[in-house]
């Protein structure tokens, strides 16, 4: 008790029952193992939400880092904030790799902004290391669009800014990471229409 | 009638339809360095190319509608007697239609072992192409939609299929007892597995299958239910040469249930219980709300999830099912952070 992974340890030990494991209990007792699991992922997500950016350096006081749970939904609050005028002068993505082995993957980040997005690797300050990174738009499809919208704004607890609902994201940005064993990396994503072309994320060809 | 080549490895080729793909000099290869190309076929998928040439590919849909009584394959002993779930905002006809057995939580109950195949229209599929990542969006009918994806150095083919709200009120499949679609990749028997298959037992062993045979469980009645298996992490088959592996990223039903295609289960909604236990239908309504503050809207579970798809050497399979599930199943953990000063502070 204590950890802050107890509630979810607990959440996933009651789902080990068959019924969980298989899908044949009563809907609400389905509705109680998810209310059960979301408890224990929010409360060991706020956990690692606050000590992995450490893992990786000194983090800026103003950087809050938040998991995105909803981003196969196309929905990522933190993502969708850079928006030419906006507030947000650049986000930040971090990625932990628990494994014993280097990661190298493709992740794919909502973004409202499609114009002038430029990727780059930073340093355990936080800071801009080395080239801009390769990137891609990719504009959210049909079957993205709807499935954003349907869930928008349960994913925002009804709290959907005016702004996430109208500029939401309308495409994912594609870039390479690299993760080493039980390490973290750390990418901003910035808004630089005088970024070269090369710097800059590159459209992709629809038809 | 231009074959434009996305992203060195997927070229996008209007073939003739049925054109045989593997006829000499035809393979893509030359086009693409090694590893993955999906070659499509006026749109839609129409081979992968692998060390071997181009391997035939195809993604379509099996749709089951769920047994409404009667079933041909059953004997008079189930009492599986419908039970409508209370509250459900499924269209429930007259019960006397639906006099059981039926499909449910517990029991996969086809109303016949020959489903609705559904193939991708290729007059709206949607290519995108792109020097990191090229897709194809393929859709099926309103509901079912499947994006395939092909990334430099990967030689996987990454599904990320979206289906649902399924038996919307008036809808074509509303007046089933249920809806229980799967999707197929089929190498149209490129692969000649002969009736074997391979699926994982819950993630940790991967156990033989061979079509038509359950020990314990013979004769097997129903020719596509009766080949159906739950797996957690991958389903696979194999000829001596080349292998098709799926790696999914949740609990789900898989079967091969002809030579060279392995089909795997997306998504069910039922409008009766199958009198097994639960005591109410597999049918998953969700009430959100469609506007801020907005009134909750009910409607069935849609579902989103990511395949990924192999077409190798049979040798090279199980390592290929491997990294697979590590890419679906353990990805690295990923945090956001909104950035509105720092930035000119550190400047």
């Amino acid at each position: 008790a204590g950890l802050p992974t107890a509630r979810l340890a607990l959440a996933l030990g009651l789902v080990q029952h068959h019924d969980g494991v298989s899908g044949t209990e009563k809907q609400h007792v389905a509705d109680d193992y998810a209310r059960q699991l979301a408890k224990g992922y929010d409360g060991t997500m706020a956990f690692v939400a606050e000590h992995v950016p450490q893992l990786h350096g000194t983090v800026p006081s103003a950087l809050k880092f938040a998991p995105c749970a909803f981003a196969n939904a196309s929905i990522c609050t933190a993502s969708e904030s850079l928006r030419g005028g906006a507030d947000t002068k650049r986000v930040v993505a971090l990625y932990f790799n628990a494994d014993t082995t280097e990661r190298k993957e493709y992740v794919r980040v909502p973004v409202a902004e499609t114009a002038g997005l430029v990727v780059r690797e930073l340093d355990a300050n936080y800071q801009p290391k080395g080239d801009p990174i390769e990137s891609q738009v990719v504009p959210l499809n049909d079957a993205q669009r709807r499935f954003r919208a349907r869930y928008l704004y349960s994913a925002t607890s009804g709290k959907a800014s005016a702004a996430t609902t109208t500029n939401g994201a309308v495409a994912q940005l594609v870039f390479a990471i690299s993760v080493q064993p039980r390490s973290t990396a750390a990418y901003s994503i910035e808004i630089d229409k005088m970024a070269t072309t090369n710097a800059r994320a590159r459209p992709s060809t629809v038809f | 009638s231009t074959s434009a080549v996305m992203n060195q490895r997927v070229a996008v080729r209007p073939t003739a339809l049925g054109e045989d793909l593997r006829a000499p000099g035809r393979s893509s290869k030359e086009q693409h360095s090694s590893g993955t190309a999906v070659v499509l076929e006026s749109g839609v998928p129409a081979a992968v190319s692998t060390q071997d040439g181009d391997v035939p590919f195809k993604v379509s849909i099996a749709l089951y509608n769920s047994s409404s009584g009667n079933a041909p394959f059953v004997d008079d002993s189930d009492n599986q007697w419908p039970i409508g779930r209370a509250g459900s905002t499924l269209p429930v006809p007259g019960l006397d239609q639906y006099p059981g057995p039926n499909s449910g939580a517990y029991i996969f109950r086809p109303n016949s072992s020959d489903p609705v195949r559904l193939h991708p229209s290729s007059t709206n599929a949607v290519v995108t192409a792109g020097p990191i990542v090229s897709e194809v969006y393929m859709s099926f009918d309103a509901t079912l939609s499947a994006t395939l994806r092909v990334y430099p150095d990967s030689d996987e083919v990454e599904v990320n299929y979206h289906v649902g709200p399924l038996m919307e009120e008036g809808s074509a499949d509303a007046k089933f007892a249920g809806s229980e679609p799967s999707i197929t990749y089929d190498t149209a028997g490129a692969v000649k597995s002969e009736g074997r298959m391979i699926t994982d037992s819950n993630g940790y062993r991967a156990m033989p299958r061979e079509r038509g045979t359950k020990p314990g469980y013979e004769p097997i009645s129903e020719p596509a239910a009766g080949n159906y298996y739950p797996i957690t992490a991958f389903a696979s088959i194999a000829s001596d040469t080349t292998a098709l592996g799926v790696a999914v990223d949740r609990p789900c039903g898989a079967a091969s249930l002809t030579d060279g295609a392995v089909e795997v289960m997306v998504h069910r909604r039922l409008q009766f219980d199958d009198s097994l236990g639960v005591g109410e239908a597999l049918a998953e309504d969700e009430c959100l709300p469609e506007e801020a503050g907005g009134d909750l809207v009910c409607r069935g579970l849609m579902v989103s999830g990511t395949h990924r798809v192999v077409l190798g050497s049979a040798d090279g399979m199980p390592a290929a099912m491997r990294a697979a599930q590590r890419h679906n199943r353990h990805p690295p953990v990923a945090l956001f952070a909104a950035d509105t000063g720092s930035l000119d502070s550190e400047k």
